[in-house]
């Protein structure tokens, strides 16, 4: 049974589609089943597993409301036991249009629930809101996993993100479960990413990933070859921690 | 009569925020009157002027809805001539309550019209997404204002950004004019940002300000003491980027 994971936070150019395509690259490496599926209209992680944006034709947008199954837009990437369900612009329109219909914030689940068996993890990238398909993907997954960029307006939202994190718990999905709190873009030269990470340890504890990503040049470059990081430059800063938290969401699973 | 500018990018992290507050502060100390409008349910503007998050009774959520008058809602700042709407968490309600009200996308144009007459320039500052906040911002204004990170990710969007102000341009808002591209996080280390940089400046030429706002460590401090950085820390280079943007807004005025 796969595990499902929303990789979610409301602040803007935070590392999550970074977080997702790398995450899920490295345990694809590892030989683990993985799905990323993008829920942004910005399509960003589609376009850095490597899918030209313009080639899809079916996508999260007509699955979610019900124009394709999802047998239909599932695409293939460069690992072999990594695939995408891929975005395309008109995911924007999905906010407006699902607002009137029955069941809205479930519509993501029930697409997702019957693709479980197929994986060991599925990855959610989620676009910068809490709008309507944030509230899906939240519904939809068994954790959240939230990247932090050490910085004050990152750490200035995160109350905001866990108190919807908690309405959607007691209302739509009662066992959501925090996957962890990452720390990304850390720069050991700025003192305010020190405060930040002593912050949000100190708050959060346990919950908090003990590995933290760097900011490191190489992370933004892989995304313009479409190739996620450990395809780039396997050897990079960047590209170790995401394989370094890949084998500490395996440790995680396997406690608990 | 003053200039509505909306600053505005679906991408998320790339300095919409940082740019409204202190180019808004450096006209207003140049003592031009300027007002702050925070679109964005994050209400980063807001605490980036000092304003404490939970102290807001009254902002733009409740004026959008017609439930407050701005100036119930309009609130000074550290600078004389330096105004603030300010934003609440509700705003995040307001995409989907506005869907189904009549010329939904004409409510911020209403609210705004009024106070053109008191301020030199008005800035609104948007959240990561083209929705319908967004979409009210865009017919509001008449010029955009884009900050683009120099990113791959960022350079990605651009085009789905334009349609969309060709789009308000055919039907809400035909005077909607650009007022340019401003070039932000530039790392002079780093050869995907001059790429991007030589992208941006042979795709749009003068559509592109001269002036590039540098990655500055003071520019991500300054919000966490609730100024804008010309009163953190004037001689950084932070600070100088956003005075020099500041007469390239006024000079670009004078020619037009
Ligand atoms: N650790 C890192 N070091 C350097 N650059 C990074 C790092 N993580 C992400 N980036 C870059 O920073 C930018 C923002 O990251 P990303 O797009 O993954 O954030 P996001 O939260 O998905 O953004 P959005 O809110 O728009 O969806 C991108 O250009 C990305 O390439
Ligand atoms: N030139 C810069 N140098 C260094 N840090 C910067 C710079 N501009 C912005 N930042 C920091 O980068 C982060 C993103 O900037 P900001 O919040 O202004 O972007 P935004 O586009 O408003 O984000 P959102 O999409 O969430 O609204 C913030 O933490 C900010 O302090
Ligand atoms: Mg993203
Ligand atoms: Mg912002």
């Amino acid at each position: 049974m796969g595990r499902i994971i929303a990789v979610c936070n409301q602040k803007g150019g935070v590392g999550k589609t970074t977080t997702t395509v790398n995450l899920a690259a490295s345990l694809a490496a590892g030989e683990k089943r993985v799905l990323v599926i993008d829920l942004d209209p910005q399509a960003n992680a589609t376009s850095g597993l490597g899918v030209q944006k313009g080639s899809v034709q079916l996508g999260t947008y007509q699955a979610l409301l019900g124009d394709a199954q999802p047998a239909q837009c599932i695409v293939r990437t460069a690992l072999d036991t990594l695939h995408l369900f891929p975005a395309t612009a008109d995911l924007t329109a999905a906010e407006v249009e699902l607002v009137s219909e029955l069941a809205r914030e479930m519509r993501l689940k029930r697409m997702v629930e019957p693709l479980r068996n197929h994986y060991d993890y599925i990855f959610i990238d989620c676009p910068p809101s809490l709008g309507l398909l944030t509230v899906n993907a939240l519904t939809a997954a068994d954790s959240v996993l939230i990247p932090l960029q050490c910085e004050y307006f990152a750490l200035e939202g995160l109350s905001q993100l866990i108190n919807t994190i908690e309405l959607v718990r007691s209302s739509l999905n009662t066992t959501l479960d925090l996957e962890g709190i990452l720390l990304t873009m850390f720069d050991p030269r700025n003192n305010l990413a020190h405060q930040v990470v002593d912050d949000v340890r100190g708050h959060f504890e346990k919950k908090v990933f003990s590995t933290v990503i760097p900011r490191n040049v190489r992370l933004s470059e892989s995304p313009s070859f479409g190739k996620p990081v450990l395809l780039y430059d396997i050897a990079s800063r960047g590209s170790q921690a995401y394989l370094q938290l890949a084998d500490e969401v395996l440790a995680r699973r396997e406690q608990a």
